[in-house]
């Protein structure tokens, strides 16, 4: 484990904690994406299909349980919560995400790194991850006033890419086992890419001290 | 092996 991988997973967790922070204590969703946190849910599920069969360390199982634990419960106050419910902006987030979930499970069966199913799952988990993101950009995009929390929640999602990039470089040049992994590597930069633009805004926003708006 | 190193991740 080195600094930037558990930067990267720290801002994961933060990312996570200000979004049910939002949820929790504002008892408002306003401006989050359910398709994306649907997406997010899933990602989770068939990724860590492995969490009770393989054990690497506590700090691992507990993180899996944590992110599992976070996006089902984001989803539970969403979908359930009566108060919760009625903030979210179900006129605005149309994104047809299930068209995302198909073609990556087709990708996963054709391009992996080992044909079983717990393989394909993670595979698939990886694909998935990295167009996760789209149904929440295009709802930030069209409510274009982005209140602090999900802006933060967003920009913390895209550290953690980015984060996790810098690991994927260092582990390669310091650990003598770690080989190439081009399926990890290319979503991951195709994931982070995908966050540039908010970026720019955003950190605009911060250096202006003003509240972040998107172009139209 | 390289299988579990890119898995290890979270």
């Amino acid at each position: 484990m080195n600094i930037f991988r558990l930067a990267g997973d720290m801002t994961h967790l933060m990312s996570v904690l200000v979004l049910l922070l939002k949820i929790h204590t504002i008892k408002s969703c306003a401006g989050i994406s359910l398709k994306t946190q649907e997406l997010y849910a899933l990602v989770f599920a068939a990724r860590y299909l492995d969490i009770f069969t393989h054990y690497y360390s506590l700090y691992n199982t507990v993180m899996k349980l944590i992110f599992l634990g976070s996006s089902f419960s984001i989803l539970w106050y969403m979908k359930r919560h009566k108060v919760v419910r009625r903030s979210y902006d179900k006129d605005q987030d149309t994104f047809r995400h299930h068209f995302l979930v198909l073609p990556c499970l087709v990708l996963a069966l054709l391009i992996n790194e080992k044909f079983t199913f717990k393989e394909v799952m993670w595979t698939f988990s990886i694909y998935l991850e990295a167009v996760a993101i789209l149904p929440q950009l295009v709802l930030l995009q069209r409510t274009r006033n982005v209140d602090n929390l999900t802006g933060q929640y967003v920009f913390l999602l895209g550290a953690y890419r980015g984060l996790y990039i810098i690991n994927w470089i260092y582990r390669y040049f310091a650990e003598p086992t770690y080989s190439t992994h081009w399926i990890t590597w290319i979503s991951g930069l195709l994931q982070t890419l995908l966050y540039a633009d908010f970026f720019y805004y955003y950190i605009n926003s911060v250096k202006n001290n003003v509240r972040l708006q998107l172009p139209a | 092996s390289s299988q579990q190193a890119s898995h290890d991740e979270l």
